[in-house]
């Protein structure tokens, strides 16, 4: 009947804000204790300099590696999320397309160490300096940026899977062919979202700050987009040949 | 879509681990 604000109980909040912690700290690739355990390993200097004199395509090809792990790890997420499996196979794939580096940026936090500005990466914690040779010094700023001030949020895991789970059931994408069902799903996390909030006392504006935070998302991703449509212009064998099929069909 | 995103698909067909 359109109406898109389901009746749910405190219970029903509850398990769903479980069963989305439980399905982020499955496939969150790294816990924070072995983070933390790496946090005292930066790169050297002749290290950050091996990096920078890497060819710019050599260096694409590791970073795109790298995502592409760490996109696996959410499409593992997302299967996990209630509800997710149930819409449809094309809004399941409509929703990773458009929101699986979203997560991945959300979830950099995680392995970012603010004080040295540094994000775990290849075994290390790299600097922006590491990743000269891409090129595109102004979206690594921006990326830094936001990591930065995600961190600054101190969300916990449980908080951090919730507002994940919430980016990735975003119902304004385009193609959407159930997009009713994926504003219903999505209402839900953000009402969970809203219920762990009070629970764990945060102050009063941190949902509106992280709504916030979803429009810087949609402009880092669109600039990768960008960033890769000049990189391809230039070298469109090494995305044909090199780069991970997973990425080709997700950003090609 | 699902022709164009094989290998997304098959990760979204296979089981949870």
């Amino acid at each position: 009947n359109g109406d898109t604000s389901p009746t749910v109980s405190m219970a029903e909040l509850d398990h769903q804000a479980q069963i989305i912690s439980k399905s982020h700290l499955e496939t969150c690739q790294y816990l924070r204790e072995e983070l933390q355990q790496m946090s005292w390993q930066n790169f050297l200097q002749d290290e950050v300099e091996s990096y920078q004199s890497k060819p710019r395509e050599v260096m694409w090809q590791l970073c795109a590696v790298k995502i592409t792990e760490a996109i696996q790890y959410v499409v593992e997420f997302a299967k996990r999320i209630d509800g997710f499996m149930d819409l449809c196979q094309n809004d399941q794939i409509v929703l990773l397309k458009a929101g699986s580096l979203e997560v991945v940026f959300v979830r950099m936090c995680r392995m970012f160490d603010s004080q040295n500005n540094t994000v775990y990466f290849d075994g290390k914690f790299a600097g922006p300096d590491v990743f000269k040779a891409l090129g595109c010094d102004d979206l690594i700023t921006s990326v830094f940026d936001f990591a930065k001030s995600m961190c600054s949020l101190h969300l916990s895991e449980d908080e951090l899977a919730l507002f994940s789970a919430f980016v990735l059931l975003s119902a304004d994408r385009s193609w959407l062919q159930e997009k009713l069902q994926v504003e219903k799903l999505q209402q839900k996390t953000q009402l969970a979202l809203q219920h762990v909030l009070q629970k764990n006392q945060r102050e009063d504006g941190l949902l509106n700050k992280l709504r916030c935070k979803v429009s810087a998302l949609r402009s880092l991703c669109s600039r990768h987009t960008e960033k890769l449509s000049a990189f391809r212009a230039v070298y469109p064998d090494i995305v044909g040949t090199h780069f991970p099929p997973l990425y080709k069909e997700l950003f090609g | 879509l699902k022709e164009k995103h094989k290998i997304l698909h098959q990760l979204l067909q296979n089981s949870t681990s």
